[in-house]
C-alpha cells in the first residue's frame, strides 16, 4: 500500500491521476505518430536544453503537453443505395482526457485520406474527384429528425485521388474548448461524396470482389482522423524569467 | 533497485548521479520513451571557508562563517540544485492516445550552497 501511495504521489506530481493502463501490448497498440517522435527527439537534443520546454515551437503556441487524441466516432452510413459513392462518418474526440487545470492552447484536426492505387493508369485516366464536407454537430439528433438540421458546415472541399495521401488540417481550438464542458461534445460529421453533378451510379467505388473495369472504377479513400491537442499545465510551467 | 553509481568519498556538496530505469518500477508498458530518468540529486557539506567550486552566494559564505562560530545556533547553508534541465516523456494514456509531455527543471545539472 505504501508503495502504491508513493507511486500515486509521484505520478500526481507528473500530472497523472493514476498509472496509465493502456489496452493491449506495446506491439498491438497504435503506432506513435512520426511528428511526435520528431518532437521528442528534438527535445532530447542538447540545444533543446536551453529552449523553453513550455512552448511548442512546431505549432508556435504555449504548451507542455501534446496529445494525439484518436477518433472514436462510428461509421454512420457506408455506400447506401441512394448514393453508392458516399460515406458518412462521425468523428468523436474525447477531450475530457485534459485535466481541468490544463489551459488549451491548440486543437488541430488532421484528416488523412489514402487512396489505394488500383493501378497508376486507372488513377491517372479516371480522375474522379471526391467532395469532402466537414460539419460540427451542435445538438443530439432527435429520432426521426433530419440529422442535417443539427449540423453546421465547417469545411467543404474537393479532393482528387492521388498516389500520395491527402491531408486536411483545420484549427478547431474554440470548438474543442466547448467540448470540455460535460454533455457538450457532439463531435463532428465528415461526408465523402461524388462531386456535384456527377452520377453517383457511374462513380461506383472499387470494392474488393466487384468486377469493375479498372479504368472506370476508383478506390474509396481510407480516412484517418486525429486531433492534435496542445495544452499547458500552469503548475508545471511557471511563467518565470529564466535566470 | 536503481543502479547506484559509486558516490565519491568526499562529503562536499555536489551532484550525485542516480539513474532510474523505468523497467525497475514496472512503467515500461505505458512509457514509450525515454527508457529511464536521470534522478540526480544534491548532497554534501557546505563547510567554512566556502570554496569557489561550491557556487556559494555571499549570504552562504557569511552563513558558513557564523556556523563555524556558533554551530548549535546557525546551521550550515544547504546543498541544492542551482542548474536544472527539462525532460520529455512520450507515453500512452488510458485512452490509448499518444502523449508527449515536457517537464521543466527535472534533471539536476549542478549543485551549490545556498
Amino acid at each position: 500500500e505504501d508503495r502504491n501511495t508513493r507511486e500515486r504521489l509521484f505520478l500526481g506530481s507528473l500530472g497523472l491521476s493514476e498509472r496509465p493502463q493502456p489496452a493491449g501490448s506495446r506491439h498491438t497498440r497504435r503506432p506513435v505518430p512520426s511528428e511526435l517522435w520528431r518532437m521528442f527527439r528534438r527535445s532530447e537534443s542538447i540545444q533543446a536544453r536551453d529552449s523553453d520546454p513550455c512552448t511548442v515551437s512546431e505549432y508556435g503556441v504555449r504548451g507542455n503537453i501534446i496529445r494525439y487524441v484518436q477518433d472514436q466516432g462510428r461509421l454512420v452510413s457506408g455506400w447506401s443505395s441512394s448514393c453508392q459513392a458516399c460515406l458518412v462518418k462521425q468523428l468523436f474526440f474525447n477531450v475530457s482526457v485534459l485535466q481541468p487545470v490544463e489551459l488549451l492552447s491548440l486543437a488541430q484536426l488532421e484528416i488523412r485520406l489514402h487512396w489505394k492505387p488500383l493501378r497508376p493508369a486507372g488513377l491517372l485516366r479516371g480522375p474522379r474527384a471526391v467532395s469532402m464536407s466537414l460539419s460540427k454537430v451542435i445538438r443530439a439528433t432527435l429520432r426521426g429528425a433530419d440529422p442535417r438540421a443539427s449540423r453546421r458546415l465547417l469545411l467543404s472541399q474537393s479532393l482528387r485521388p492521388q498516389l500520395e495521401p491527402a491531408a486536411v488540417a483545420m484549427d478547431l481550438t474554440p470548438l474543442a474548448e466547448s467540448w470540455r464542458k460535460p454533455g457538450h461534445n457532439y463531435g463532428l460529421v465528415v461526408e465523402l461524396s461524388p462531386p456535384p453533378g456527377a452520377d453517383p451510379e457511374e462513380l461506383t467505388p472499387f470494392l474488393p470482389g466487384n468486377a469493375f473495369p479498372l479504368e472506370e472504377a476508383w478506390t474509396l479513400p481510407l480516412m484517418e482522423a486525429s486531433l492534435v491537442v496542445v495544452s499547458l499545465n500552469p503548475h508545471q510551467c511557471r511563467s518565470r524569467q529564466r535566470r | 533497485s536503481a543502479v547506484h553509481l559509486p558516490v565519491t568519498p568526499s562529503n562536499i556538496c555536489k551532484a550525485r548521479r542516480l539513474y532510474i530505469d523505468f523497467k525497475d518500477v514496472g512503467w515500461q508498458d505505458w512509457i514509450i520513451a525515454p527508457p529511464g530518468y536521470m534522478a540526480n540529486y544534491c548532497h554534501g557539506e557546505c563547510p567554512f571557508p566556502l570554496s569557489e567550486s561550491l557556487n556559494g552566494t555571499n549570504h552562504a559564505i557569511l552563513q558558513t562563517l557564523v556556523h563555524s562560530l556558533d554551530p548549535q545556533g546557525t546551521p550550515q547553508p544547504c546543498c541544492v540544485p542551482i542548474r536544472l534541465s527539462p525532460i520529455s516523456m512520450l507515453y500512452y494514456d488510458n485512452n490509448d492516445n499518444v502523449v508527449l509531455r515536457h517537464y521543466q527543471d527535472m534533471v539536476v545539472d549542478e549543485c551549490g550552497c545556498r
